[in-house]
């Protein structure tokens, strides 16, 4: 089902979605 | 060895993308700086897999009309189909955007020859406002065809948005408005209309002073 205007943050999405990469 | 491993699907690799702002300082100098950018350096077998996010999660950010993103997925390949999250830098200190350039540069490689379709779609609240189609022929070079689609101009809805956003005061004023800013790249196989690649580009504003950062994902249906 679509999710609607769930925020990003309450929908399942893997941790790294929220995690900004160091620099590599 | 790129398949799973970053943009690539079994036709198509995705070797750069970036978006960029570029001052002339003098005749000779040239600033640049990288909004986003994507430059993937050739992969090891040691390298991780992409993870996987289910299309559902996020089939609202994007067209759901004829053409949009779930009809696109229903039809295939699996393979093609990616979503990517940006952490852009906003941080250009250009005060004075007079002689500016916002581009768009963008390389791909296959082991085919084909005439590519390369449609971009910027949506809003998962409505597309405006869209950009590109066609590029290959170019033969060491034993694979590479497709460049070089300094293609930023529209003016886009040098808008970024020049609005970069002037909000707090990076979560920033994120809020890219919550509900998304971008569709679609390429296709101009004469056979298969999709070679479908990327999905979410966005929030990169809080380090490192320049932009990304992930790439697989999308799957779950």
């Amino acid at each position: 089902a679509k999710p609607g205007q769930v925020p990003m943050r309450k929908r399942q999405l893997p941790a790294s979605f929220w995690e900004e990469p160091r620099p590599t | 060895l790129w398949q799973g491993r970053g943009v690539a699907s079994s036709k198509l690799w995705m070797l750069e993308f970036s978006a960029f702002l570029e001052r002339q300082q003098d005749p000779d100098t040239y600033n640049k700086h990288l909004f986003v950018h994507i430059g993937q350096s050739s992969p090891s077998p040691g390298d991780p897999h992409l993870e996987a996010v289910d299309i559902c999660q996020i089939y609202d950010k994007f067209p759901d009309k004829q053409g949009g993103l779930g009809e696109l997925f229903q039809r295939g390949p699996p393979d093609a189909f990616f979503l990517v999250k940006f952490w852009a830098d906003l941080n250009t200190s250009v005060e004075d955007e007079a002689g500016c350039f916002y581009g768009v540069s963008s390389q791909y490689q296959s082991a085919e020859n084909m005439v590519i379709t390369c449609s971009t779609k910027v949506c809003s609240f998962g409505k597309q406002v405006v869209e950009k189609v590109e066609t590029e022929y290959a170019r033969y070079e060491g034993g694979r065809y590479l497709y460049r689609i070089h300094r293609s101009p930023l529209c003016e809805y886009m040098v808008n948005f970024l020049h609005k956003l970069k002037h909000l005061p707090e990076p979560y004023m920033m994120n809020s408005v890219l919550e509900n800013f998304t971008v569709l790249q679609v390429v296709s196989n101009r004469d056979t209309q298969e999709t070679l690649l479908c990327i999905a580009y979410v966005f929030e504003v990169s809080a380090g002073a490192h320049g932009a950062q990304h992930h790439v994902y697989r999308l799957v249906k779950e």
